[in-house]
Order: C-alpha cells, then structure tokens, then sequence
C-alpha cells in the first residue's frame, strides 16, 4: 500500500506496526508497548498499554483482528488508542477512566492472517500455520482456547474455517494472548474481543446454553453499552449471552477469559448487517469506531465503579 | 491488493424456511465451494436464521440453479465482489 497511516483508512500490517512504535513515542506518559510473543511466521506481537503510569490500577484487555478478513477491528483498536491519547486531559471521562485504569491493547492477534487478506486473499480468516498434516494453511483463532476446546461446532479438519488446531493454545498467537492475561489476572478485570459484522454485543457462556451465575448483571451492562452505541448514530446493535444469541460455539477467547476469573467478558461484532459484510467502506470506520468508543467507556465506568 | 481475484463472485442471502431448506444448504457446501460469512459455517445454520455465504464466479450459476430447483428464495448482496474489494479502499465521503 502507499501513502501514511491513517485512522481513517485500512493501514496494512506494515504501518500498523510502525504506527506502535511512534504513538509510544509521542505519548511516553500515557502508552508503553510491550512485545508479548511471536506469529506463527516469526512477526512480533506488539501490545500497547494506556493509562497513566500508577501502580495497582485496573485493567482492561481489548484484542482486534482476530479474524483477518474482519478489517474494521484493528481499525478500532488504533481509533480507540488515538482517543484515548487525544483526548486525555481535555475529555473528564476519559481522563478519569485512565488516571484509574489501563487498557491493554493488542491491535492485531492474527497479523499473518492480516497480511495474507491484504495480499492474497481478501477473504482469508485464518490464521497462517501449517502444522497439521493437510495441505491446508491455518486455524481458527477464535475456537483454539482452552474452554470446551474442539466440543460444540469447532471443527477438527484443517480444511475448515473453524479448524480449532491441534490441541487447546496450539497455536503461537493464542498463547501469547492468555499467557500474557494470566500473568496480568489480578488485575485485568474485563475483557473485550472486537470482531465483526453483525452489530452485537455478546457474552459468555458460547460453549453452552446455561446462563453464567452473573447473567442478568452481563445483561444489564450489554444492554448500556448498546444504548450508548445507538445513542450516537441510531445503530442497534443485538445483546445477549452468545449460545442463545447466535449459536453455540467452542474454544472462544471470551468464555475463556470468563472461566478464568474474568467477569466481564464481551465479543463486539461491528457493523454492518450484511450490505457490506467483511468490505466496510472506509468512510464507516470513523461513525462505527466513535460509537464502539462510548460503548468501551461506558463498561470502562462501570467496571471502575462496581469492581474492588 | 489480494492477489486472489474474485471477478463475478457473489454473495447470497437466504433464510432456510424448514428443515429440508437447512439440510440443502448443508449438502449445499458439500457440493460446491462456499465461504460462509454468517454464520461461521454451516454447522450452524438452521431454520429462520439468515445465512450469507459468498460463492466463486465460476460456481454462482449452478448454485442458483440449485436453489432454484429446491425453492429456495435467496437475495444478492454482491454482484461482483472484485469491484466492491476495490471500491472499499475508495474513500466517498
């Protein structure tokens, strides 16, 4: 791709990456980067941290672009890294929220997959290993976690979109994720997986229809969130535990953090309906990511307020 | 971008009426290669749910002859995905 990264347009991998180095750069109070593992084809995994350098604060982790055709994610998790630096110190909330808490944002988890979307095929989910014994390239990502891994609907050929690997956090991207999350627990206190489309908002349990033990609190907090994402554009955007909602599935990072001990646990499927599907226009990216922002601070506020 | 070409591909909406439609659709991906966008797979399709599934320009006739054939009503989200690959990095605002 030519030209300079932008928020409001698709960046590649390369830019993306640059992009870390240089926001840790010019915000050395407010953003450390911190390499937490390697791709499966050797690429670094960059995670930014944001907030204001405290000790013993909250925490929040966010990971994009688990799915490689789903371009809208990382082009969030870099919107919400320019707000939140942007607007530290000018907006009340949001200079609240990061004087009390740190987000830990990882803008891409699949960034081979990312790559071979941009350069080979567009419509490429997987991520890029080749560690079965078939000819086909890449797992699942999101059925790899160790939560009722290869039960329910994951697939065990290779050949399939939702291949789960070969075994539970086989896969290099997926380790480094819940390494890094069980090493930060104590504090990490929600977790948020943007993927897309499909505009809803979802929570555990995927691997079951059995409702978690704080359902209705989830509930009450999913149905703010999509309040507060409606408020800004009218998008409505569905809520519910993820089995009931869309239909069950295993070996996700959201029920995986729950089971941990995360108790705010959300997957974000962004726009659209289907008019655009894995092609959302560039022109979206600034009202879809300004929306998903509100709802990001307004669970951010909750979980500083509800949470010891 | 996307060495891959998907000239004349499309994209199909379709919304299984009863049981038979969801078991056409499932043998459907057996038949011919499809690319499930919602959902996953068709694992996990069933009555009522909309399914979009995005079909290579060499298959596109023969799936809709086969829907056709079960009488499946089906919608067309995507023409032509190679131009709306390209018009995504088109900034219109």
């Amino acid at each position: 791709s030519t030209g300079k990264h932008s928020y409001t347009k698709y960046n590649d991998w390369r830019k993306i990456s640059a992009w870390t180095a240089r926001i840790e750069k010019r915000n050395p109070a407010l953003v450390s980067r911190i390499h937490i593992g390697n791709t499966f084809e050797n690429r670094p995994m960059y995670l930014l941290k944001v907030g204001k350098q405290s000790d013993a604060k909250k925490a929040i982790f966010i990971d994009c672009g688990i799915h490689a055709r789903e371009w809208i994610s990382p082009a969030f998790c870099q919107w919400f890294l320019k707000k939140a630096t942007r607007t530290y110190g000018k907006d009340t909330n949001m200079t609240y929220i990061l004087d009390n808490m740190n987000f830990y944002i990882l803008p891409l988890v699949n960034i081979d997959g990312y790559i071979w979307s941009w350069t080979q095929d567009r419509f490429w989910r997987k991520s890029r290993s080749n560690t079965s014994d078939s000819a086909c390239a890449g797992v699942d990502l999101n059925r790899n976690f160790d939560v009722a891994w290869g039960t329910v609907d994951a697939s065990k050929n290779p050949c399939q979109e939702i291949y789960c690997g070969t075994s539970p956090e086989s896969e290099p991207e997926t380790k480094a994720v819940t390494t890094f999350i069980r090493n930060h627990l104590s504090s990490i206190k929600a977790y948020l997986t943007i993927h897309s489309y499909s505009q809803m908002l979802l929570f555990p349990y995927g691997y079951t229809y059995e409702k978690t033990p704080n359902h209705d609190e989830l509930n009450e907090l999913a149905k703010g969130a999509a309040q507060a994402i409606a408020s800004l554009y009218g998008k409505h955007y569905n809520y519910g535990p993820s089995a009931a909602t869309i239909y069950p599935s295993s070996g996700c990072s959201d029920d995986w953090a729950y089971k941990l001990g995360i108790k705010y646990s959300f997957t974000f499927e962004l726009r659209d309906k289907g008019r655009y599907g894995f092609l959302l226009p560039e022109s979206q990216i600034k009202p879809t990511c300004e929306e998903i922002t509100l709802a990001v601070k307004f669970i951010a506020s909750y979980i500083l307020s509800h949470t010891s | 971008i996307s060495a891959r070409r998907f000239d004349s591909a499309k994209v199909f909406r379709v919304k299984p009426q009863n049981e038979n439609q969801v078991s056409f659709l499932k043998n459907l991906a057996n038949i011919a290669q499809i690319d499930f966008w919602y959902p996953d797979s068709a694992l996990h399709i069933v009555n009522q749910m909309e399914v979009d599934f995005h079909v290579s320009g060499d298959q596109t006739k023969n799936v809709e002859s086969l829907m056709e054939q079960n009488g499946m009503h089906y919608e067309i989200l995507f023409q032509n995905l190679q131009e709306d690959i390209e018009n995504q990095l088109v900034d219109k605002s």
